[in-house]
């Protein structure tokens, strides 16, 4: 079956990481 | 309810999730309001992106994660979609097709705007600003500092008010501090001899007063100069455009500082001494109380009670250098006196004592508290 | 020193009318899916019934969500063969659905997200 369709799972979950905003990154 | 859950072969980059903090919910909420992303600076990337309503800022931070988010609309399909059986669920009532992913959110942290001055000039009254094409201004007007200012529209202008900000010919300055100087007196004195009140100074009245007898082709007191000296010396009435109350502590303090610069900064003076020549400063009649405590801030004591100009733009940033250097200059020195000196750099907004505390000795001697170092 | 209005055009009924999102999608139709983990999903047409068209896009059939409404409760089939448990969870902070239209310069807030469905356990096998 070529199609494939899954959820590969993660162990955890990580959010920790936070920065500044460029102006060209909101149009990209 | 089940629901039948597609996602496009080609998801749409352009959509990203903001978090709306109570703050920005309201603004939404008003349709009076409005908001607008901003980036400082002179680049398109040089400076961060905030987020701005009129009177408030917040700084975008991106948070990144590493889950699968999908964001999906309803509609429906123009084929009916083949049934899923093999769930034995009950048959799904709607379909909702993925439009876009996100791996990162931005958060909206509320931070004090601040006006943007680089390429902003300093005028010192000189008939000859600004040029005669502005070309070499790159700020040409008020817009232009708003657009390149981080910052709400209020902040900016309460700001660009506290700083002596002014527009010669629409384009955007900052009156120098002996410019500022003269306009205060020049402004004071006219008033006086036309009566004016100092409770409500009206811009018109008061620029009148100014330009009486003057010569307009060498009167750097234009009224955009009146208006920033009225701003930055009084406070607005309220419900009245244009109408001034003159701040006389500010004031006599902005004497009070000049005239410690002119006659105690190679050497200190006595206080009686130094009360006189402050007031000699003023305009004649002006009827503005002074007392030293109210220069707080601006001056150590060498020796005794004599007092010496000190300016804080002298002493290190380091905090604990710049305790250094004041006991250098002063060994004791009362709270209250030390306190503005390096309030500044309490950057963690503790209580001011506690703050001093940490690289000082406090011990009370009769109704006071005396500083030295540790 | 660039910068950009945000238009709430689309937003304005639902704001002034204080109608916001309580259940699964919101009252403009959207919905926040969030799954621990990575989820594949073909990016190339097919001849498969999964695949379909709508207006110009192409897209494909890959789950089925069922949400028992009395618990909040979530249940997410991934193709034929994995089930997800999860459920309906509220926002500590709503996020609002913006659109930065790279052709125009324009940028809409599209809508607020209350909820998302929330999908962290390990995928069970579908007997």
């Amino acid at each position: 079956d070529e199609i494939r369709i899954w959820v590969r799972y993660k162990e955890g979950f990580s959010d920790a990481v936070r920065k500044n905003v460029a102006w060209s990154s909101l149009w990209s | 309810m089940s629901l039948n859950l597609h996602e496009r072969l080609s998801t749409d980059g352009s959509f990203r999730l903001l978090h709306l903090t109570p703050e920005l919910l309201e603004v939404l909420k008003d349709s009076n309001s409005k908001l607008q992303f901003k980036a400082a600076g002179n680049d398109e990337d040089d400076g961060d992106v905030v987020l701005c309503s009129r009177d408030k800022t917040w700084l975008l931070r991106q948070k990144n994660h590493s889950n699968t988010v999908m964001l999906m609309h309803e509609f429906t399909p123009e084929q009916e979609t083949s049934l899923e059986t093999t769930f034995g669920l009950p048959n799904p009532t709607s379909d909702f097709a993925g439009f876009a992913r996100t791996t990162f959110e931005y958060e909206t942290k509320k931070v004090s705007g601040i006006i943007n001055l680089d390429s902003v000039p300093v005028h010192n009254g000189s008939l000859d600003f600004p040029p005669a094409d502005g070309q070499d201004l790159p700020v040409k007007s008020m817009d232009d500092l708003l657009a390149s200012s981080a910052c709400s529209e209020k902040e900016c202008l309460s700001q660009w008010n506290q700083l002596g900000g002014c527009t010669v010919k629409g384009y955007p300055c900052i009156l120098s501090s002996d410019f500022l100087s003269k306009a205060l007196h020049v402004t004071l004195m006219s008033a006086m001899a036309e009566s004016l009140d100092f409770s409500r100074l009206k811009l018109d009245e008061t620029f009148d007063a100014v330009n009486k007898d003057m010569d307009q082709d060498s009167n750097p007191y234009t009224r955009e100069v009146i208006k920033t000296t009225l701003e930055k010396y009084g406070k607005r009435v309220k419900d009245d455009d244009d109408c001034w109350q003159l701040d006389q502590k500010k004031v006599a303090e902005w004497y009070g500082i000049r005239a410690l610069r002119k006659y105690a900064s190679q050497s200190s003076i006595p206080p009686a001494e130094f009360l006189i020549k402050w007031k000699s400063t003023f305009p004649p009649y002006a009827p503005f109380d002074i007392e030293i405590e109210m220069l707080r801030g601006w001056f150590f004591r060498p020796t005794g009670s004599n007092l010496q100009y000190l300016s804080k733009n002298t002493l290190p940033s380091d905090i604990k250098e710049r305790f250094k250097m004041l006991f250098k200059l002063q060994s004791q020195w009362d709270m209250d006196d030390i306190a503005p000196f390096v309030e500044e750099l309490n950057t963690k907004g503790l209580k001011i004592d506690v703050f001093i505390m940490k690289y000082a000795r406090k011990r009370r001697v009769g109704k006071k508290f005396i500083i030295s170092s540790r | 020193m660039p910068s950009v209005n945000v238009s709430k055009r689309q937003l304005q009924t639902l704001l002034q009318s204080d109608q916001h999102q309580t259940s699964v999608s919101t009252p403009l139709g959207n919905m926040m899916l969030e799954i621990q983990g990575d989820l594949e999903v073909p990016r190339q047409w097919h001849e498969d019934q999964r695949f379909t068209t709508d207006g110009e896009h192409q897209m494909v059939r890959w789950g089925l969500l069922h949400i028992d409404t009395a618990r909040n409760n979530a249940t997410l089939f991934v193709g034929r063969k994995q089930r997800l448990l999860g459920s309906l969870v509220k926002l500590d902070t709503p996020l609002g659905l913006i659109k930065f239209n790279q052709q125009d310069g324009t940028v809409e807030m599209q809508d607020v997200f209350h909820y998302k469905v929330l999908f962290k356990s390990r995928p069970l096998p579908i007997m």
